[in-house]
């Protein structure tokens, strides 16, 4: 999956 | 940050709150599902495992702190503390952790968006979080009696993971390349599990009766 795969949620 | 996010965090961080404040206060966790309570914990700790290894923001982190602290806090008092520990209905609490935790494990290896340890546990902890009320609300229907505080507590919970579902819509709309379907089905049937709840929920509090739900 692209980079904007992150985990900024709780 | 958006607005429904902030609300989305702050409704959860006051449902834990207000559980660790009342069995804090009155000693007792009548009520309450320990099971319920140990998913929780479980879905804080396979969740946050990258607390230490990356750095989002001070928010995020002393949330995660907040949230794995209460957690497992609130297990503590239902199992060993002295007092409460009286009030555990074991009885009644009798949901099997693995009819719940070994679906969503096996699910997690089975769909996710990268096969990576971490990546796994964090899509074990979504899918784990969406039915870890069952045992709440298995409990709430077989004792019939809800008290005001675990009521509130069971609607706080529903309502945060509904304001993340507009968090999600607005993030979609706002960032391109937002995509997160695993992350939207775990939050829908979350929700959708608490939709009886709120009916009845709001039923109690519309002809300002004591909550009851049907057998």
């Amino acid at each position: 999956l692209d980079e904007s795969h992150y985990h900024d949620e709780l | 940050m958006n607005i429904f996010r902030l609300a989305g965090d702050m409704t959860h961080l006051v449902s834990v709150l207000v559980l660790l404040l009342k069995i804090h206060t009155i000693k007792s966790c009548a009520g309450i599902s320990l099971k319920t309570q140990e998913l929780y914990a479980l879905v804080f700790t396979t969740r946050y495992l990258d607390l230490f290894t990356d750095y989002i923001s001070l928010y995020n982190t002393v949330m995660k702190l907040i949230f794995l602290g209460s957690s497992f806090s609130i297990v503590w008092y239902i199992r060993r503390h002295k007092i409460v520990r009286r009030s555990y209905d074991k009885d009644q609490d009798t949901f099997r952790h693995y009819f719940i935790v070994l679906p969503c494990l096996v699910l997690a290896l089975l769909i996710h968006h990268k096969f990576t340890f971490k990546e796994v546990m964090w899509t074990f902890s979504l899918y784990l979080e969406a039915v870890a009320i069952l045992p709440q609300l298995v409990l709430l229907q077989r004792t019939r009696n809800i008290d005001n505080l675990t009521g509130q507590y069971v609607f706080l919970l529903g309502a945060y993971r509904a304001l993340y579902i507009l968090n999600w819509i607005y993030r979609h709309y706002t960032e391109p390349h937002y995509v997160h379907w695993i992350t939207w089905i775990a939050g829908i049937v979350q929700t959708l599990l608490y939709a009886d709840f709120f009916y009845y929920y709001f039923q109690s509090w519309k002809n300002n009766v004591k909550l009851q739900l049907p057998a």
